[in-house]
């Protein structure tokens, strides 16, 4: 495909980033604002529930976002992990790439990172989202990702302890097994 | 999550990714997404990546920096994208993987494992963007 040109993973209501990262491109803007310019048209579509705020809600029903980009001509990397109550989350990873020397920023810090740089500080949270949450602890709270803990996180939501005997043998990486159902970023 | 990279006409490469992460997770729990070589990774002097799936068993194996190098080392974007994914299934057969990658010449393909998978693409003088099926190896 002849340059400009723009990839990204899934298709379907997806397509709003590369729309909106090509249009970025035919008017020179850098290829890092087209990746964040295409994020961040994901990230307010909220694509598909998996990008952005009112998703993916933990188990204390609170939607965080995680978000890298990098510039392939200096290797340089922005990032910020489980990042609470700020939307913008590919814009808050092009801040820690462009006026700082880190890489990864997370969590409450990288909030106050974010405030500090202008971001707006919001709940996250949307009527869908809790209502997700809900869902989830109403069936038992299943799926988890807890391994080895009483009581059982197969069949119980917690608070959880670990087993006396240590991991169970079920715990991902033993034998590659017991994946299905997990779920997936 | 959606995972990006662009080429510019001047050869220039960025890629980036941005995620709600995993339903039901643990509080404190990063995935794949933010991590340089496994969320994507580039490097304009041979191509970038994308990736998408269960964050918790591909960012053992940082499948986008993978995929760049073996596009270092002369493996054209389809070969590159289904050694990353082959090397997680070897591990993990039941992994929901999905790797995309683009050459610095705008080549471009994907390889997926545990679903059919689908990427985008839009380029110059397309006046849409075209999606593409992949299935799982």
């Amino acid at each position: 495909t002849a340059p400009p040109v723009v990839i990204h993973t899934w298709g379907g209501p997806f397509t709003v980033a590369a729309d909106a990262a090509h249009d970025a491109l035919t008017n020179a803007r850098s290829v890092l604002d087209a990746v964040q310019i295409g994020g961040a048209a994901c990230e307010n579509n909220q694509c598909d529930g998996t990008v952005g705020y009112g998703g993916s809600p933990s188990e204390n029903c609170e939607t965080t976002l995680d978000a890298m980009i990098m510039d392939g001509n200096t290797l340089n990397v922005g990032a910020v992990g489980a990042l609470r109550r700020v939307k913008h989350a590919i814009a808050v990873a092009r801040h820690v790439l462009e006026y700082t020397g880190h890489t990864m920023l997370v969590g409450d810090s990288a909030t106050l990172f974010a405030a500090q740089n202008g971001f707006k500080e919001e709940d996250l949270a949307t009527d869908q989202s809790r209502d997700m949450c809900e869902h989830w602890k109403r069936n038992q709270c299943q799926p988890n990702s807890w391994i080895g803990v009483v009581p059982d996180p197969k069949s119980s939501c917690g608070p959880y302890t670990p087993l006396e005997n240590g991991a169970s043998e079920t715990a991902p990486g033993q034998d590659g097994g017991d994946i299905k159902g997990r779920g997936h970023d | 999550t959606i995972s990006l990279v662009a080429l510019g006409k001047d050869g220039s490469m960025a890629a980036g990714t941005t995620t709600n992460g995993k339903a039901y997770k643990i509080p404190g729990r990063v995935g794949d997404g933010p991590i340089a070589g496994s969320g994507s990774y580039v490097d304009s002097l041979v191509g970038g990546c994308g990736a998408t799936g269960d964050g918790d068993l591909m960012m053992r194996f940082l499948p986008c920096y993978q995929a760049v190098e073996n596009m270092r080392r002369g493996m054209s974007p389809a070969a590159a994208a289904e050694d990353a994914v082959r090397r997680m299934v070897k591990r993990f057969p039941d992994i929901q993987a999905g790797v995309v990658v683009m050459n610095n010449k705008g080549e471009h393909a994907a390889a997926a494992s545990g679903w059919h998978f689908t990427y985008s693409f839009r380029g110059q003088g397309m006046n849409k963007t075209h999606v593409v099926q992949v299935d799982p190896i």
